[in-house]
């Protein structure tokens, strides 16, 4: 039997939000200690991995390991039937076919449980070996979408380089060039606005614009977002699932041809 | 500029 319960619906639906431009299909593997997934985009450019813990859970059940191979796009037409505030449990028994999402609102007034077929997945798992990154960026989510935004207009790529001053964001194509330059915060009052860098050696790389701008639609997830970088690995991009653990997407970076 | 393959990098388990 497995069952997990949060409180409010939407964080399942921002996880969501996050990974449904870059997977079709997803195999959520439970154990006692949370519901993980990884996988590759259909191109085999990014990898998405996904940790959200047992005990951030509001209730947590998972008395056998089971992974549920689920289709993103008929899940989202299930979470829509939510309310924002609705508590959501997503159960499934043993070796079922099936995984039940039920939605409860606040009030008690009013339940419904929506039953979604399962999949049979036959995806590969990556191992990622840990890296001491050249450099660690921590910026607000929202600066980081709209820079990715922003510089999609000019071209195909968006080069990131960090020194300690600050990091440079940069783009150029048919119209012309842009550069947005991001100094690291002095004011450390508001933790959510800072931009922190931490930096062993200056990095330079370029990377395709369509996947960061995938990325960020995890910001609602989250205020800061954090990019590690090293020359030759691919950039993480880091968002905190609040009191669940995180998203991290992991893009291979381009190279001259 | 080419794009590289997220599998370059990581190894199959």
């Amino acid at each position: 039997m497995f069952e997990a319960r949060l409180d409010s619906s939407v964080t399942l639906k921002k996880v969501l939000e996050a990974i449904k431009d870059l997977l079709n299909d997803a195999s959520f593997d439970c154990s006692d200690t949370g519901i993980q997934l990884q996988a590759m985009d259909n191109s085999h450019v990014s990898l998405v991995s996904l940790t959200l813990k047992s005990d951030g859970f509001d209730k947590y059940r998972c008395d056998r390991n089971i992974t549920m191979g689920m289709n993103l796009a008929s899940m989202v037409k299930i979470l829509k039937c939510a309310n924002n505030d609705d508590t959501v449990t997503i159960k499934a028994q043993d070796d079922a076919d099936t995984v039940t999402f039920m939605f409860e609102s606040k009030k008690q007034d009013k339940i419904s449980d929506y039953a979604m077929k399962l999949m049979n997945l036959d995806q590969e798992h990556l191992g990622i070996p840990d890296t001491d990154f050249s450099c660690v960026i921590r910026m607000p989510s929202i600066e980081f979408a709209r820079i990715c935004r922003d510089l999609a207009q000019f071209g195909e790529s968006i080069g990131i380089a960090c020194t300690k001053e600050g990091v440079k964001f940069s783009a150029s194509g048919d119209i012309g060039s842009a550069n947005v330059k991001i100094a690291q915060t002095s004011n450390f009052e508001k933790e959510e606005e800072s931009v922190t860098i931490e930096m062993q050696e200056p990095v330079a790389l370029t990377f395709a614009c369509q996947y960061l701008n995938s990325f960020t639609k995890a910001t609602p997830l989250s205020p800061q977002v954090q990019l590690s970088m090293s020359d030759n690995v691919p950039l993480v991009v880091e968002y905190t699932v609040p009191e669940l653990g995180h998203i991290r997407y992991y893009l291979a970076p381009k190279i001259e041809e | 500029m080419a794009q590289r393959s997220i599998t370059s990098f990581f190894i199959r388990v």
